[in-house]
C-alpha cells in the first residue's frame, strides 16, 4: 500500500481530483501554502495500491499545466529600484508528488 | 516510531481528539475535503512508539459511527431526469488511517 | 529522498518558512490546530535529499522559541472553584518534526 502526496496549482486541483475520482481512486484534500509565493495550493492525499501509482501520476501529469508567474521578490522597490538578485520569474503549475510506503491502511 | 493519519468525519472528529488527548496521546488536526462527496472532514496526525497503534485504532473506531448519506452526484437532473448510473448512497463516517514508519523523531 | 513533518508554533512559522526558502529548500505549509490547546498552529512539509535533513533541524531550532501557557482545562471554573487535575501551564512553542522516507519523489 502506497500514500502519495501531490502538491498541485489550485487552478489544476478541482480537475485533478475529479479525474481521479472518475477513475475510482480515493481522494482527501488539503488546503495548503507554497513556502516560496506564499500562494494558496492543494495537496491531495492518495492511498493506493502498489500497482496504481503509476496510473495515478499519469492522471495528475495530464491534468496539470505549467505557466511562468513573476516572482514576488523580484518586484521593483519603487523609485526606480528594483531587486536584482532574484529571477524575475518562476515556473509554477505541473504537480510535485511524494509516494511513502504504508505499513498499516484500513477502515474502521 | 510511527505516524498516524486518521481521516475522521467532521461530526466525530472533536470527540475521538478529545478521547486521544485523554489517554496521554499527541494528537494535530487538519481541516482537509472528501475528493469524492467534497465535504469538510478532519485528518489527524498522531506520532507515537509502535507498541501504541492498536490502542489508538481502538479508541478511534469506539468514537467513530458510520452512516448513509445522499450521492450528490446522484440527485434528480430536475424534469423528471435522473442520473441514474451512480449509486443512490454512499456509506460515510468511520475512519480512514494510514500507519506509516518515522525515520527520525524528536522536538527542539 | 526524505519528507519532513514539522508541526510550528504560530508565531515563528513564517520566520521558519522564510529562513528554509532563503537556503534554497522548498516548503509547502499547512493551517492545523493542536489537538489538546486547540490553537492553531502550522505543519510544515519538507520534501528534501537525505544529506540536508541535519541542516533543516539546525534552522528550525534556530527559529523557534519555546515559551509558557496557561493550559486552558486548568482554568478556574467560577465561584473561586479550580479545575485542580490538570497541570497549570504547558510548554509551547519549539516544533515537533517527523522525518519520512520516500519511496519515489517527482515533478509532473
Ligand atoms: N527555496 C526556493 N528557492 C528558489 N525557488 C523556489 C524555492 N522554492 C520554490 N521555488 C520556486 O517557486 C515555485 C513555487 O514554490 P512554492 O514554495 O510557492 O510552492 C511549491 C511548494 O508548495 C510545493 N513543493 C515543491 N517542491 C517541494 C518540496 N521538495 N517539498 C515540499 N513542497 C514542495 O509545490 C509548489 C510548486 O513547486 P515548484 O517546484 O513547481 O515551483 C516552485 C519553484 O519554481
Ligand atoms: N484510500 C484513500 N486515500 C485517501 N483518502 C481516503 C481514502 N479512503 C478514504 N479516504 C478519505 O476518507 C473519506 C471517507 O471515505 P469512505 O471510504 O469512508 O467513504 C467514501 C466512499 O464510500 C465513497 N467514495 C469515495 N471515493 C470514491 C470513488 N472514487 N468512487 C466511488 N465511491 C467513492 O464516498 C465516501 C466519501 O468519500 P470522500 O472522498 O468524500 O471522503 C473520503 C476521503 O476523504
Ligand atoms: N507526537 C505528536 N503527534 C502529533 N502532533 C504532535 C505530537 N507532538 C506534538 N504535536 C503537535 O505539536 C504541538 C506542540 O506540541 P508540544 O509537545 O510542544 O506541546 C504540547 C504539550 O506540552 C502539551 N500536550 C499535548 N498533548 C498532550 C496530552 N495528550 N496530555 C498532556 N499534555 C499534552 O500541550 C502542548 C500543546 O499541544 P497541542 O496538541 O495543542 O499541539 C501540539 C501538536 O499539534
Amino acid at each position: 500500500m502506497k500514500l502519495i502526496l501531490a502538491v498541485i496549482n489550485n487552478d489544476d486541483s478541482a480537475i485533478v481530483t475529479s479525474a481521479l475520482t472518475k477513475e475510482g481512486f480515493f481522494v482527501t484534500s488539503l488546503a495548503t501554502t507554497g513556502g516560496f509565493l506564499m500562494a494558496g495550493n492543494r495537496t491531495l492525499l492518495i492511498g493506493t495500491e502498489d500497482e496504481n501509482v503509476n496510473k495515478i501520476k499519469e492522471i495528475i501529469a495530464g491534468h496539470c499545466s505549467t505557466r511562468k508567474q513573476k516572482n514576488p521578490g523580484s518586484q521593483p522597490l519603487g523609485g526606480g529600484l528594483v531587486n536584482g538578485s532574484l529571477p524575475e520569474e518562476v515556473t509554477v503549475g505541473g504537480a510535485t508528488y511524494f509516494v511513502l510506503d504504508v505499513n498499516e491502511f484500513g477502515k474502521v
